[in-house]
């Protein structure tokens, strides 16, 4: 479902943060990205997501070379396949945590009662419940953390792209997370994470290890 | 160094975050503060930082009762006395990595070269000495926080309030970071470390428990 191929990104000022990445991601999978503090995850993980564009090499997803795409077509790829978690949660200010994941479902189609209630059921599967009135300064930071989860996975995108989503949790939270993220993988979702917990790295199916920009190992492993 | 007596934060709508937590720490300890996500660890450690007033109890600061202190006291209590790494770091958006850790010395009688200096050796200290020039949007989200430490530990506060110092960084930036807590634990620093990470709170020698905004458990332990 995604392929990179010879993915370089390199930043004004000269810092490579991504050097010739080759990667092939099946639709379905379940994998992790580790490696070090700066060595390149986050802007793999936005090329990957459409969010960013290669200085050179090769980028398709679900099938689509984003070059032969306008801006216009990547949006909307973006928008109705791929679901984000961000390292920092990116959620919308004055609004409730409830309308801020049932605004995940904008420009579905689907009325604003059936958005509010998905929204708050995503919301207890990821114990929140007791907060869905909350605005985002009035969240803890692992409360934060989990609207924005609950926020990516409630449109069951086509592939999940989550940065970090346990790094604000305690151990029972970041738990009850990664189960989520497990169901949604065996209901069909494509699922790739960001994560230097190497508890929560070793779970899953498959590890991809970073190091200054390149992809150093690439690995499936039986599940611990 | 900081007392704390039947303290009570309660938010408008009834969230009660701190209910009767009594703490006391002694100048030049070193302690954990963990529990689950949403517990009330932020507000406590914003509460002993003087960024937060409780809704009932007292707070004694450096031997400051802080009822009795007019906002002002207050304040350059806090800008002598205590440096916060924050849970989402804050740094300043336009402003260079190596001027976010200097202005950490401002008011403080330092001449301009030397701050810089000072904070060179901070970033240095945390292997940021590669990436001085960059702005927060142009760092990782473990180089914003490893930014983070630098600034709080370069004025080499009395007491250091650290929220989850090691939330976004691997093993081996994360191994970095507490050993430069504990160098400065050992030059005199009170450092209170709010963790979920659990091989962090057990190396430390006092871990503070906390649920559902109350303190249930408050232990010294033989260091890990
Ligand atoms: N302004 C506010 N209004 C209402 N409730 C709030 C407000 N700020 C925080 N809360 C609530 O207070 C509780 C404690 O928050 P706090 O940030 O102290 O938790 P925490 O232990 O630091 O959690 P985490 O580990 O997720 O960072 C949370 O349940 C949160 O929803
Ligand atoms: N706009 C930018 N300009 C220059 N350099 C940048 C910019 N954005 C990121 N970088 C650099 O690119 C490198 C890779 O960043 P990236 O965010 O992908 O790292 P990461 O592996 O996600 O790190 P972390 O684990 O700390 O989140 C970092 O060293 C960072 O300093
Ligand atoms: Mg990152
Ligand atoms: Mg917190």
């Amino acid at each position: 479902i995604v392929t990179l191929r010879a993915v370089t990104r390199e930043y004004s000022g000269g810092v490579v943060a991504l050097s010739d990445v080759n990667l092939d991601i099946e639709n379905g999978e379940l994998l992790a990205i580790v490696g070090p503090s700066g060595s390149g995850k986050s802007t793999m993980l936005n090329v990957m997501g459409t969010l960013d564009r290669p200085s050179s090499g090769q980028v398709v997803v679900d099938g689509f070379d984003l070059a032969d795409l306008s801006d216009r077509e990547v949006s909307a790829l973006r928008a109705f396949r791929i679901g984000f978690v961000f390292q920092q949660f990116h959620l919308a200010p004055g609004t409730s945590a409830l309308d801020n994941v049932a605004d995940g479902l904008l420009y579905t189609g689907i009325g604003r009662k059936e958005r509010r209630e998905r929204a708050e059921a995503a919301l207890q599967r990821v114990d929140l419940g007791h907060r869905l009135t909350h605005r985002p300064h009035e969240l803890s930071g692992g409360e934060k953390q989990r609207t924005a989860i609950a926020r990516a996975v409630v449109r069951e995108p086509t592939l999940l792209l989550a940065d970090e989503p346990t790094g604000a949790l305690d151990s029972h939270s970041g738990e009850g997370v990664m189960r989520l993220l497990l169901d949604l993988n065996e209901t069909g979702t494509t699922v790739v994470v960001i994560t230097h917990e190497r508890m929560v790295a070793s779970s899953l199916p498959r590890q991809v290890t970073m190091l200054d920009g390149e992809v150093v190992d690439d690995r499936k492993m039986a599940v611990a």
